[in-house]
């Protein structure tokens, strides 16, 4: 029972009727305020269905990072009538160090017929001092 | 030019690594 912090969530991605957001929880695991959960919401406006979807992250190594998996790895046709479908994958952090984190990521999916492979850099973490009460 | 970055990464993860 993850509760989502106060704070908004960050966009990391959003291109080609795909985005991704971070939600950061309130609280850390119990007993490991070294810890940031995430809450990855992935949601598609996209005329089509995206399939094979794929999130991938890396993180210095000072740090570890764990997905959990994915709640699904598509996402229907958009359909103005029926709720928004959504695909959540929660990410552990593991920052021992309280550095600023910086996170690489990798998105693939397939849009309908076409491929894509997108990569970035996520920034805007709550800083270090502040998980466990976010 | 940007300062040469020391940071290393490890692989990256996914759900099923």
């Amino acid at each position: 029972s993850i509760k989502p912090s106060s704070m908004l969530p960050v966009t990391i991605f959003d291109k080609h009727s795909l985005r991704v957001l971070f939600h950061f929880a309130r609280d850390c695991p119990p007993a490991r305020p070294d810890v940031l959960v995430v809450i990855i919401s992935m949601l598609s406006s996209a005329p089509v269905p995206i399939t094979n979807i794929r999130f991938q992250s890396a993180v210095p190594k000072t740090m570890r990072v764990k997905l959990q998996p994915p709640s699904g790895t598509e996402l229907p046709a958009f359909n103005p009538i029926l709720p928004p479908a959504a695909i959540t994958q929660v990410l552990l952090l593991a920052n021992p160090h309280k550095e600023k984190v910086r996170l690489r990521y990798k998105l693939t999916f397939d849009l309908g017929e076409e491929s894509h492979d997108e990569s970035g850099d996520v920034e805007q973490f709550p800083p270090p001092e502040s998980w466990g009460n976010l | 030019s940007q300062s040469g970055d020391a940071t290393t990464w490890n692989s990256f993860q996914s759900s099923d690594t």
